[in-house]
């Protein structure tokens, strides 16, 4: 290393910018920047385009390369849970709607017994998706509906379980104790059975996503995570600091209000929106 | 936390009679640090943060050796200063129906806010009619009818394509009903989606609502900024009711929607009852930011 800074302060600054604004973190970023600053360039080449590569190289070194598929081993049960508003129904419905064009038999548990019409939406989405539906009484208890849905899933052979549950703060712990109880019921009537537990994030969230994130995965574990409203201007940057501190990667990505509008995670369209 | 952060710094400058420009850099760092992890916009940090560089250097704040308490004291001053007074209410108009629209991104929590302010304003002695102007999300108006029918509060519904038609409506309604104000529900939408936008600015020409309040979640990040300044240049807010603050998320969206939009934060959300809706305290909100 000459220590010799070759970087502009400016374009530093600009850089920082860009990270600081796409939720990235201040750690991440001024440990990005601070590497820069050194980067040896050969002549004539071009700068911005170079440091944009180191950038990608870096933020993909966090995330990695690869998309992480949700399990592909059926039965399969997949718990949807999150902070309020993030988009957890929808995605239950858009899921549900992809597993039924790859002609898995699905049934979705309407396991929101607490919110204002919360079965009632659901309903509407398990009608767009093509699929069939377990709901129970208001104020039910979910757990009590997670077991009955289970016992369904034995009885007619469902390959695809999906559980939309109700939005909860992570600082709740009342909350987070029903959440493991419905975890607990899912071993008991299903004992074996692959299951994926998907944090929906909304992307447009700051730092408060990490400790989201540590909560939900001390609390119940945490598979993946789905990324929503990424169709927004916010970049969901906080996914990279989530992943870097709790090694939970995005899995899936919301895109819209449609049905169809989910698509799998990928690392390199993800960190090229980012740096635009 | 930046407490603890300013003590680590401070300490270090025991037993100096100047401090240096190193020193006041030190110190800087910390509440920049503390300011970007509590989601505070980046240009609003960089400018708070130059400005007290500006009076420290000019020796109004870091005069002498200062400890850690008299630097948080002064941050948090200066916070609770930018993020205004507390002004948690609605201004009535003197032709009835006081009409107020909510607006915001998806599930900021629009509905279940318009059914805390109408129960806020019934207790106030208002006569509030809520409208569903949400006709796109599965089972909205459904879920703006149970929220009122839990607090007794009329909602008018109607199965129609044309939100404005829907408000006019609800304003013949509310008068023959004897509701002394309206509020209008609407979906939740992306400040960059024009059609949806357009909708907005078509009924705010079409029923010229007297207030615009702009839901915000507190745990938005680097974004708020942008999306409130489009929300107000295309439709122009008076006001923002920040929700969720139940939760941890330290709401540094709050100063910078103070600091670049110049609105007033009515109201707080903090929680899912109908009851959880609070009066905006700026001291309050200025020591959460700082952590
Ligand atoms: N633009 C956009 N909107 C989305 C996306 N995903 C969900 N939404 C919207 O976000 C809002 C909230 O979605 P829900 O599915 O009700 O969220 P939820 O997590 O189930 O909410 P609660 O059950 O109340 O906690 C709705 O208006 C959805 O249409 C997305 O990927 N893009
Ligand atoms: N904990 C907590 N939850 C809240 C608060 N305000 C709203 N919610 C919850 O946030 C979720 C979304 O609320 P909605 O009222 O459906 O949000 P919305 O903005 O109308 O959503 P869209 O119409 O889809 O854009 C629901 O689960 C609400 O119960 C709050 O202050 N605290
Ligand atoms: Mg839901
Ligand atoms: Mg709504």
């Amino acid at each position: 290393i000459t220590g010799k800074e070759n970087v502009s302060e400016e374009l530093l600054s600009e850089l920082e910018e860009i990270l600081v604004r796409s939720d990235i973190g201040v750690h991440i970023s001024d440990r990005i920047i601070l590497d820069l600053k050194y980067t040896n360039f050969k002549p004539g080449e071009d700068r911005i385009l170079k440091i944009k590569e180191i950038i990608e190289k870096r933020i993909l070194g966090i995330i990695g390369e690869d998309n992480v598929p949700l399990s592909g081993s059926f039965p399969l049960v997949i718990l949807m849970i999150g902070v309020n508003g993030s988009g957890k129904t929808s995605t239950v419905g858009k899921l549900a709607f992809k597993y039924h064009k790859e002609n898995k038999k699905v049934l979705v548990a309407a396991c929101d017994t607490f919110r204002a019409a919360a079965v009632e939406q659901l309903e509407i989405w398990k009608t767009r998706a093509g699929v069939d539906i377990i709901k129970g009484k208001e104020g039910t208890d979910p757990a009590a509906l997670v077991y009955d849905a289970g016992k369904l899933v034995s009885e007619k052979g469902y390959q695809v379980l999906i559980i939309d549950t109700a939005g909860r703060l992570h600082n709740k712990s009342n909350l987070m104790e029903e959440l493991k109880k419905i975890k607990r019921t899912v071993g008991k009537v299903l004992p074996g059975i692959s299951l994926e537990i998907l944090l929906v994030m909304d992307a447009t969230c700051g730092q408060n996503g990490i400790q989201q994130a540590k909560l939900f995965k001390e609390a119940i574990g945490v598979t993946g995570i789905v990324l929503t409203k990424l169709d927004g201007t916010s970049k969901g940057g906080i996914a990279v600091s989530i992943k870097e501190s709790l090694g939970v990667p995005v899995k899936l990505i919301g895109l819209g209000e449609g049905v169809e509008d989910l698509e799998d995670f990928s690392p390199g369209d993800f960190v090229r929106a980012l740096l635009e | 936390n930046l407490s603890n952060r300013l003590q680590d710094v401070t300490r270090k400058l025991l037993g100096q009679n100047k401090l240096s420009e190193k020193n006041i850099e030190d110190v800087l760092r910390e509440i920049r640090v503390a300011f970007l992890e509590a989601d505070v916009d980046y240009k609003v940090t960089k400018d708070f943060v130059d400005a007290i560089k500006v009076k420290a250097l000019g020796q109004e704040v870091l005069v002498s050796v200062t400890p850690a308490q008299l630097v948080m004291k002064y941050v948090a001053d200066e916070i609770t200063h930018l993020l205004g007074d507390n002004i948690s209410r609605i201004k009535f108009s003197d032709n009835a129906p006081t009409i107020i629209m909510m607006a915001g991104l998806q599930g900021t929590g629009k509905t279940t806010t318009t059914a805390k302010l109408a129960l806020h304003l019934t207790k106030e002695g208002h006569r509030p009619l809520m409208v569903g102007l949400d006709i796109y999300r599965p089972a909205a108006q459904e879920q703006l009818k149970v929220l009122g029918a839990s607090c007794n509060i009329p909602v008018y519904l109607e199965d129609s394509k044309n939100c404005l038609n829907i408000a006019k409506n609800s304003l013949k309604y509310a008068r023959e009903n004897n509701c002394d104000c309206v509020l209008l529900d609407t979906a939740g939408r992306l400040h960059i989606d024009e059609e949806m936008m357009n909708e907005l600015k078509e009924l705010k020409s079409g029923i010229s609502p007297h207030e615009i309040l702009l839901v915000v979640d507190s745990m938005t990040g680097q974004q708020a900024v942008a999306v409130a300044k489009e929300f107000n240049s295309l439709l122009g807010i008076d006001g923002v009711i920040l929700t969720k603050l139940d939760g941890d998320a330290r709401g540094g969206a709050a100063l910078s929607l103070r600091t670049v939009v110049q609105r007033p934060i009515k109201f707080v959300g903090v929680g899912e009852k109908l009851e959880d809706l609070d009066s905006f305290y700026p001291d309050r909100m200025a020591s959460r930011i700082i952590g």
